[in-house]
C-alpha cells in the first residue's frame, strides 16, 4: 500500500492476497551481519520448514488459536490458575506434519557440538527455549529437521534437581519441575501445546562470534501442539531464563526485530548494540514493568488516532490495566472502550465500501472484490513520551479472501481484561 | 491487558533496551 496522504493508505487489492515465492530482502553488510537472524513466517514461501509440512493459511484457525493466547496471557495476568480453555468449546485439530501456528515467525540458530542448526519460533510472550530431543521418551511431534540428540553433542548437561536453575524454570513457566534423577521441566501453552523434558545445558550458537556454552534450555520429550514442524522454541521474555537474560553479559540486554509485512518477506531477530542501525529513526517510549506479570514486556498505550484525528478515549481505559507487547499474538486487543470508539471512526471513514460478515474476533469486515484499489484510513497508537506508531497499511487489514477483508483490531470482552 | 500484536508491529524495527528500560519503533525496518 502507498499513502496517498497523511490521513489515508491507498492499497492495490490484490497485494493483500499472499504471494507464493520468497522476497529474500537484501543482506545486511559488515559486522551487522554478525548477529541478525534472519525472521520468516513460519508458513510463508521463505521459511526453511518442509513445503510438504505447510498448509493453506486458514485465518479462522489462525485466529481462533490466536484467541487462545490472549485467554491464556489474560489469565497468567490475573494470576488466576491456567485453564484458560476450561469454558471453551473451541478446539483446534492437531493434524500431524500440518502447522497451524501462522501467527509465529521463525529464525535458525545452532545448538550443540558439533552445532545443529534447527528452526525455532519465536517468542517474546515466553521465556523458556526448549527444543524436541531424542529420545523423545513420550512423544514429539514431527519436525522438519532431524531431531537434536544430545547423546551426540560433547557439551550437554543435564540440571540437577533442587538446583537454583531448576527452581528458575518452575517460576519462569508456573509449573513446579519434577525430578527424576535430573530436573525436569512442563510448560504449557494457551492452546494447550505443551512441553515437558529434561531441563539442561548445551551451547548456543547465534553467529561465528557469538557462541555460549552452558545455555539453559529445555530438551523435550514430550512435546504436542501447534509448532508447526519447527524444532522448538525461543524464549525472549524477561524471566532470567530467557535468552534475552542468558546473553545479558555480551549484549545487554538489547534486542531488536523486525517482522515482515507479507508471508512472503524476511525480517531479522538481532542482539546487542546493533539495534536501530536499520530504521533511520527509532522512537522511544518507557519499558515498563508490572508485578502481575514479570515475563511480560509492558508499555504506555495512552491513544489512537484514526485519520490523525485523537479518538475520545478516556487515557484510563488504557492505564488501567495496562498494555503488553507480544511477538506471539497476531491481532492488537484493546479494551473495550477504546476498541468501540476505533470500529466506528473506521467504519465511518469505509463507510463507502460493502461491509460483509464477521470473522471469528473480527467483527468489522468488507467485501472488496468488485474494487482495484482501496482507500483506508491511516491509524495511529500513542505510547508515552509523545511516541506515535502509525501502523502501516499492512497492520490495519486482515485478508481472508478479496470478499472479506476485516479491520485487523479485536477489542477485549471485558474492560479488566 | 491490552495486547500489541505482531500485525501491528509488521515492517517496523522493534526495539528492546530492556536495561535502560525503553522501547524503540523505527519505521521501515525492514528494508
Amino acid at each position: 500500500g502507498e499513502i496517498a496522504d497523511s490521513h489515508h493508505h491507498v492499497i492495490v487489492t490484490n497485494s493483500l492476497i499472499p504471494a507464493k515465492t520468497c522476497t529474500q530482502s537484501p543482506k545486511v553488510s559488515g559486522s551487522n551481519q554478525l548477529r541478525k537472524l534472519q525472521v520468516v513466517h513460519i508458513n510463508g514461501p521463505c521459511s526453511p520448514l518442509g513445503q510438504g509440512k505447510k498448509t493453506n493459511l486458514n485465518l479462522g484457525q489462525i485466529l481462533l488459536q490466536d484467541e487462545l493466547r490472549v485467554r491464556s496471557i489474560h489469565s497468567r495476568i490475573s494470576n488466576s490458575k491456567q485453564s484458560p480453555l476450561a469454558d471453551s468449546k473451541a478446539k483446534i485439530p492437531a493434524k500431524s506434519g500440518r502447522s497451524l501456528g501462522t501467527g509465529n515467525f521463525v529464525v535458525n540458530v545452532g545448538l550443540g557440538t558439533p552445532k545443529r542448526d534447527l528452526t525455532l519460533i519465536f517468542d517474546t510472550g515466553s521465556d523458556l527455549t526448549w527444543i524436541q530431543c531424542k529420545p523423545c521418551a513420550v512423544n514429539c511431534y514431527q519436525q522438519n529437521e532431524p531431531t537434536f540428540d544430545p547423546s551426540q553433542s560433547s557439551t550437554y548437561s543435564n540440571i540437577s534437581c533442587g538446583s537454583a536453575e531448576c527452581t528458575q524454570v518452575g517460576l519462569a513457566t508456573g509449573n513446579s519441575p519434577r525430578c527424576s534423577s535430573t530436573c525436569i521441566y512442563g510448560v504449557l501453552y494457551g492452546d494447550n501445546s505443551y512441553s515437558v523434558g529434561f531441563y539442561g545445558r548445551e551451547t548456543l550458537t547465534l553467529s561465528a562470534s557469538d557462541v555460549f556454552p552452558n545455555f539453559e534450555f529445555g530438551c523435550g520429550q514430550n512435546n504436542r501442539g501447534l509448532f508447526g514442524s519447527a524444532a522448538g522454541l525461543l524464549g525472549l521474555g524477561r524471566n532470567q531464563i530467557s535468552l534475552v537474560s542468558q546473553t545479558a553479559t555480551k549484549f545487554g540486554k538489547k534486542f531488536s526485530y523486525c517482522l515482515p509485512s507479507t508471508s512472503s518477506g524476511t525480517g531479522f531477530l538481532a542482539f546487542g548494540n546493533q539495534v536501530g542501525t536499520s530504521s533511520s529513526s527509532v522512537k522511544y517510549t518507557s519499558l515498563l514493568t508490572d508485578s502481575r506479570g514479570n515475563s511480560f514486556y509492558f508499555v504506555p498505550l495512552l491513544g489512537i488516532s484514526v485519520k490523525g484525528q485523537r479518538l475520545a478515549i478516556p487515557p484510563t481505559a488504557f492505564t488501567s490495566s495496562g498494555t503488553i507487547i507480544d511477538s506471539g499474538t497476531v491481532i492488537t486487543r484493546l479494551p473495550p472502550a477504546a476498541y468501540a470508539a476505533l470500529r466506528s471512526a473506521f467504519r465511518q471513514a469505509m463507510s463507502k465500501y460493502p461491509s460483509t460478515s464477521s470473522l471469528s474476533i473480527l467483527d468489522t469486515c468488507y467485501d472488496l472484490s468488485g474494487y482495484n484499489t482501496v482507500t483506508i484510513p491511516t491509524i495511529t497508537l500513542h505510547f508515552g513520551g509523545g511516541t506515535g506508531l502509525a501502523v502501516d497499511s499492512s497492520g490495519i487489514l486482515v485478508v481472508a479472501s478479496l470478499s472479506q477483508v476485516c479491520l485487523a483490531f479485536a477489542g477485549n470482552s471485558d474492560p479488566s481484561d | 491487558v491490552a495486547i500489541l500484536g505482531n500485525k501491528q508491529q509488521q515492517t517496523f524495527e522493534v526495539v528492546y533496551d530492556v536495561t535502560g528500560g525503553k522501547l524503540g519503533f523505527g519505521a521501515g525496518g525492514c528494508s
